[in-house]
């Protein structure tokens, strides 16, 4: 994948957590995804946590997109 | 090291997240 089709993903995928166009994503958006993908309401917290560096409970698109990389290219190769 | 536990934890839900949502957008199973 090129830069710009990961940035237009994590776009993508930003908006459809934030359904209501707000510009961020709440803890109560991303339990909401729980009945569109296979990730329990548990789950879905884990990462909002997990994306929500600050811990402020709001997920920015700044926030979403670390994440994104993190783990497109975050992770330890042996 | 329980951090470290905790963090390969995190990887994996969000390696799962990700993938979730690739997968919906692409229409795979």
């Amino acid at each position: 994948m090129g830069q710009n089709t990961i940035l237009e993903k994590t776009y993508e995928f930003f908006q459809m957590c934030d359904i209501e166009n707000k510009g961020f994503i709440t803890r109560r958006d991303m339990q909401r995804l729980n009945s569109e993908l296979p990730l329990s309401a548990e789950e879905l917290e884990n990462v909002f946590d997990t994306l929500d560096s600050d811990g402020n409970g709001y997920l920015t698109l700044d926030e979403f997109s670390s994440g994104f990389s993190e783990f497109l290219f975050g992770r330890k190769i042996s | 090291d329980p951090n470290m536990k905790a963090g390969a934890a995190n990887e994996g839900v969000l390696a799962n997240f990700f993938n979730s949502l690739l997968s919906k957008k692409t229409g795979a199973p």
